[in-house]
């Protein structure tokens, strides 16, 4: 089973 | 005040097929640099970022730093009232809430113009660092879109890998599995037609195809994409706007359990 990851999980906000 | 004159209008329209399904509402951004706008999916997976440079439009004024909430599919619903060979302006004058887009058609015997409301977004930018990546993949943009669209049909998730044989795009699901294998081929007419697999070490990762296909939806825009890949980063497929910019998306990986 895979997961989805985030987007938020790789950039922060800045 | 802002007013920006864009001969290619059809470009505008394109671009907003291209991400009202990904995302509903977005800020565009206008400054001296350009018109952009950065927005994720609702479910934030996915990231697109869109810049039209102030140098490709015929006459771009903006007294200052704007930020405009747009409901896509709106704009969408106005922007496809506009002819393709039209010529689009957007204009907006400071503090106001309301967009107004003017199309010219050619030879300027007809002129249309529609305000649209616009709209507060709560919405946060992220910053994307520059990266080296592991892979880079050029393709044209129609052949691309064909394997999201033929995979998709077997599977949920593509695996993409890129190794010295190649790039290959790989699914499985409940009738079977799939495998397409690109090589570098320079060998072609044109060279929007030429794959060129740039690659600093071999990579690997899986990717829901819906949103694969859902950036498909940007083809129109240009002859190639362009993908990059590096391991424990989210996917860059990018479409590049002729003499304007680019239209950015970005993908997160899926991970094993």
């Amino acid at each position: 089973v895979s997961q989805q990851r985030q987007i938020t999980s790789f950039f922060s906000p800045g | 005040m802002l007013e920006l004159r864009l001969v290619q209008g059809s470009l505008l329209k394109k671009v907003l097929e291209a991400i009202k399904d990904l995302v509903n509402d977005a800020n565009f951004d206008c400054s001296a640099t350009g018109f952009s706008l950065q927005a994720m999916d609702s479910s934030h997976v996915a990231l697109v970022a869109l810049l039209l440079r102030s140098e490709g439009f015929e006459h771009y004024r903006c007294d200052r730093n704007l930020s405009m909430g747009m409901n896509l599919n709106n704009m969408s619903k106005m922007l496809k009232c506009a002819g393709n060979d039209d010529i689009i302006t957007i204009k907006a004058d400071d503090g106001s809430d309301t967009v107004t887009f003017m199309f010219e058609s050619p030879n300027q015997d007809k002129i249309a113009d529609f305000e649209m409301k616009l709209m507060d977004i709560d919405s946060e930018h992220l910053g994307i660092p520059e990266a080296e990546y592991q892979a880079i993949v050029r393709m044209p943009s129609s052949e691309f879109a064909r394997i999201c669209k033929d995979l998709s049909s077997i599977g949920d998730t593509v695996v993409i890998s890129v190794t010295k044989e190649g790039v290959k795009f790989s699914t499985r699901g409940d009738i079977g599995t799939a495998n397409v294998v690109c090589r570098q081929n320079t060998t072609v007419d044109k060279p929007e037609e030429a794959t060129v697999i740039e690659m600093q070490e071999p990579v690997s990762l899986t990717f829901a195809l819906r949103y694969m296909n859902s950036f498909t939806k940007a083809t129109p825009l240009s002859g190639t994409v362009t993908i990059s890949l590096s391991s424990d980063l989210p996917i860059v497929v990018e479409y590049k706007i002729a003499e304007m910019g680019y239209i950015r998306f970005y993908l997160a990986p899926k991970i094993e359990d």
